[in-house]
């Protein structure tokens, strides 16, 4: 069986899709086989790969709701050992057509042992909630990783997170662990970012990755080239932040 | 009856709740009684403003689900002419609950009539999601205002909010109007901005404010002092695109 590590923060534009996609690049590259499932809605990993969303025979909607195996609607994308579950905009209506399923929670843990067992590691994305799309997600994870960003806002949100993943983990998932917390668009410019720092790894302590994600605009400018900052420009600091950061993933893999 | 606004955007942490609480502010300070209601589980308009979301009678989740009126919900800024319905932790659970009822989309709606009419304006901060929280919130509203990061993964919900948009005035609230789009965190060192800009404004044409909000870090320091920007420094480039934006809204309130 695959380890299963969900991307997960219920604030907004912090960085999830991001991380899932060039975490998920760099295991590819170390010689992993590598599946990302996209469960959000927007699709922003989905197009961060280069992949059209429109005209599939099957997204993470009809895994989901298991109208389809997951091998019907998994592609390859032009990085060896690297394939994706593209999401579809029908995924909003995913969290209404859950609720009164029985065994609701573990639908996408079970799409997931019927049909896509091949694979090293599965990194899921996960939208800015905590529904029902996003506590799959967790029920089907071995771990998460948090991605923080160093705003003060974003500080706000974590201790429930983290909160919720417990409730996760005692009522669905007891395997379930919290991997890390990535600090993300860290801005040496201003305190600020600091601040945050120090307030996270005092609170969280080894629990937070060495690695601290920069702000980098070519990490912004690569989604619109379809490609993940890695591909994009190996050399600048995103990307050499993010292999330093898989590294540290899967040395933690290792251990648990 | 008071005009109602919307402020949303699928995407994450694209500054709706910096848009909401600033613009509110700034039209209390041209003399409008005005009701911010923090529609997002986080609590991020809450916070923003120096209010503690624990211990409440009633926060927007009692209001939503028709447990309490909201005028029992309501608290006081330390700004003349700007109230607050806080936001709570169980806001989260609202979309599961609400699915069942008749009448779920018009909640909010139906709330306001009932005890928060003397405002000249209520603006609504939404979640990063197009649930039926969010849905409440445009059947409720009378025009939207979209914050857009100039980002390009921002650039691909666009659509499918408009569409959105559309559905819930079609299906429930012939009355709603995108009053406009809001360019945000526009760095002037990258050309990705400039490029953003440009193609909201040829595919948005007018309905995109004049006005844009620069990156501007005295913005993301000022929740961590339980103040919106516009009090927490004045002078900076943050505080005068938002008192800028809000000149542009209040015009256009009176052109529609
Ligand atoms: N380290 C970084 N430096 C600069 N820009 C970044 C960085 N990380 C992410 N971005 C950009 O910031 C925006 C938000 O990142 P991303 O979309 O990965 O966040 P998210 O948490 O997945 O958002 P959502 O909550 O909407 O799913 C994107 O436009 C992305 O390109
Ligand atoms: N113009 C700006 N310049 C710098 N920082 C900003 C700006 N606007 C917002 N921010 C910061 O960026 C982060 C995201 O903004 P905000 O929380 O308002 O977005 P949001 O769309 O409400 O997020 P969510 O989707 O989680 O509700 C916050 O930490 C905020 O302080
Ligand atoms: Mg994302
Ligand atoms: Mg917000």
């Amino acid at each position: 069986m695959p380890r299963i590590i969900a991307v997960a923060n219920r604030k907004g534009g912090v960085g999830k899709t991001t991380t899932t996609v060039n975490v998920a690049t760099a295991m590819a590259a170390a010689g992993k086989k590598v599946l990302v499932i996209d469960l959000d809605p927007q699709g922003n990993a989905t197009t961060s790969m280069g992949i059209d969303k429109k005209g599939r025979m099957a997204s993470s909607y009809e895994v989901l709701l298991g109208e389809r195996n997951i091998s019907e609607a998994i592609v390859w994308t032009e990085i060896p050992n690297f394939s994706i579950v593209p999401s579809s905009a029908d995924l909003a209506g995913a969290e209404v057509e859950l609720v009164d399923q029985p065994h609701r929670e573990f639908a996408l843990k079970q799409a997931i042992e019927k049909g896509a067992v091949n694979y090293d590691y599965i990194l899921i994305d996960c939208p800015p909630s905590l529904s029902l799309v996003t506590i799959n997600a967790l029920v089907a994870a071995n771990a998460v990783i948090v991605p923080l960003q160093c705003e003060f806002l974003a500080l706000e949100g974590i201790t429930d997170l983290i909160r919720n993943i417990n409730i996760i983990k005692k009522k669905f998932n007891p395997g379930l662990e919290l991997q890390g917390v990535v600090l993300t668009m860290y801005d040496k410019r201003n305190n600020l970012s600091q601040m945050v720092e120090d307030d996270v790894r005092s609170f969280f302590g080894k629990k937070v990755y060495q690695t601290v994600i920069p702000r980098n605009v070519r990490i912004s400018e690569a989604p619109s080239h379809g490609k993940p900052v890695l591909l994009y420009d190996f050399k600048c600091s995103g990307s050499q932040a993010y292999i330093s950061l898989t590294g540290e993933v899967l040395k933690r893999e290792k251990e648990l």
